[in-house]
């Protein structure tokens, strides 16, 4: 429930901030 | 004439050594480091340097998606304002996401990111401005009023004294009681880059 969450953790669910994704190149 | 300007710029790989003595990663770590670097750096334009295009491209491999968070650690991990990252920058940003990093490099840095306006504040519309992104990302639809539910819960926790930003101090006690929020600053694969980058050992300077 994203009401039930505070609004950073919903931010760090962006993919954008996801920088495991650079190890797969 | 004319046809054959595409020669590479070769940009020297910034000092190993010096660049571990700094990090908290090894000679090693570094060279392999290179390896990913040199990946990245050559995904448009081989000119051994990451431009912000490339490094969109290395996370969401589609250049063409902007995005707000991407952007943000891009700019931040471009010390210089050069709009490109250098090898040393990449090295020296990548070291705050190492497991070993101290919490404190992580808060400052995770504050910087959050700080849109780089105003030394989180304010409301910043973090507006966010959720509205990752909902776009996400392509989630929220109504208005819990969008603004959500920011109303979230500065009644971190900003104390309700002056309607979120100052440094008031983020590091917020990320001391949300921990989790800590999360996307630590990456487990920097404790051991050698091992995904194995070909760094044929350019390694360091002996057995």
């Amino acid at each position: 429930q994203p009401t039930s969450m505070n609004a950073f953790e919903l931010i760090s669910m962006s993919k954008g901030l996801n920088l495991e994704n650079l190890f797969d190149t | 004439m004319g046809c054959f300007h595409s020669k590479v710029r070769e940009i020297p790989m910034e000092d190993p050594f010096a660049l571990a003595s700094e990090t908290a990663f090894s000679v090693s770590d570094v060279e392999a480091l290179y390896e990913l670097f040199k990946n990245i750096s050559r995904s448009v334009t081989d000119d051994g340097l990451i431009s912000k295009e490339e490094f969109q491209l290395a996370i969401f491999n589609n250049k063409k998606k902007e995005n707000l968070f991407t952007s943000r650690i891009f700019d931040l991990f471009d010390v210089k304002k050069k709009g490109v990252i250098d090898f040393g920058d990449f090295v020296r940003a990548l070291n705050v996401f190492h497991p070993s990093a101290p919490m404190e490099v992580k808060i400052e840095f995770s504050f910087k990111l959050y700080d849109l306006d780089n105003t030394g504040f989180i304010e409301r519309h910043e973090v507006k401005q966010m959720i509205n992104a990752l909902l776009c990302e996400a392509e989630i639809k929220l109504s208005e009023e819990t969008i603004e539910t959500i920011i109303n819960k979230t500065f009644m926790d971190a900003d104390p004294n309700q002056d309607g930003k979120i100052d440094k101090y008031e983020w590091k006690n917020f990320v001391y009681e949300n921990p989790s929020l800590l999360k996307v600053m630590t990456l487990p694969y920097l404790r051991d880059v050698t091992t995904a980058f194995p070909s760094f050992v044929f350019h390694s300077k360091v002996e057995d």
